[in-house]
């Protein structure tokens, strides 16, 4: 553990909370593609299921239970309780387009031929691009309130501090992963563009707005 | 074990 993982965890743990208290406080998910918090918990499933065989700290198990348990919360949230407040028809992107591609590296891509490698490579893959449709209904929408934004970029930041986790681990372990690093890499390359909107005019106090 | 570090990060 380095202050870059211990941070980044921090900030995807912030993220969740944000959006829990966004959805609770304005009973409302809108703006917050389903689709998204349904591939999270693809994610979070396929890879942290390994709590039950591996076991490594009890930080990393009580994480791991967090995520599973809130990102599951979260769908419940979306699809029952405030199911009204749930717009479909913005939410298009067509997640089939990102499934089938993450299985099929997932199958090329791997550390052990074995279900449980090839399930951990699937939802470090998936989760790489998992945030697609909630950036595409963004763009639809051409705007968001500002609490989305947050955490959005809390989401983004949590990516972005694993990538000088792993420098970190390079230099003092001697150890690269490339499946990981490469997803990673490609993950924090997807929220560059809302980066920019969001440290130019969110936290200057604008409304976040894409251009026309 | 898998050559892979990140197996224990999040």
């Amino acid at each position: 553990m380095n202050l870059f993982r211990l941070l980044g965890d921090l900030s995807h743990l912030a993220s969740i909370l944000v959006l829990l208290h966004k959805i609770q406080t304005s009973r409302s998910c809108r703006g917050i593609s389903f689709k998204t918090q349904a591939l999270y918990v693809a994610v979070f499933v396929a890879r942290y299921l390994d709590l039950f065989w591996r076991y490594i700290s009890l930080y990393n198990s009580a994480m791991k239970v967090f995520f599973i348990g809130s990102s599951c919360y979260i769908l419940y949230l979306m699809k029952y309780r405030y199911r009204p407040t749930n717009d479909p028809s913005i939410d298009t992107f067509r997640i089939e387009y990102l499934l089938v591609p993450c299985a099929i590296l997932s199958l090329i891509f791997n550390y052990n031929f074995m279900p449980t490698e090839i399930l951990w490579s699937f939802s470090i893959f998936l989760e790489s691009v998992a945030i697609l449709p909630q950036l595409f209904m963004l763009q639809r929408t051409g705007e968001a309130e500002a609490i989305t934004t947050h955490y959005l970029a809390a989401l983004g930041i949590y990516r972005a501090l694993y990538i000088p986790n792993w420098i970190y681990r390079y230099f003092t372990e001697g150890v690269i992963d490339p499946i990981a690093v490469t997803a990673g890499i490609v993950q924090t390359g997807l929220y560059l563009d809302f980066f920019y909107v969001y440290f130019t005019k969110v936290l200057q106090g604008q409304k976040f707005e894409l251009p026309a | 074990a898998p050559p892979s570090s990140s197996h224990d990060e999040l």
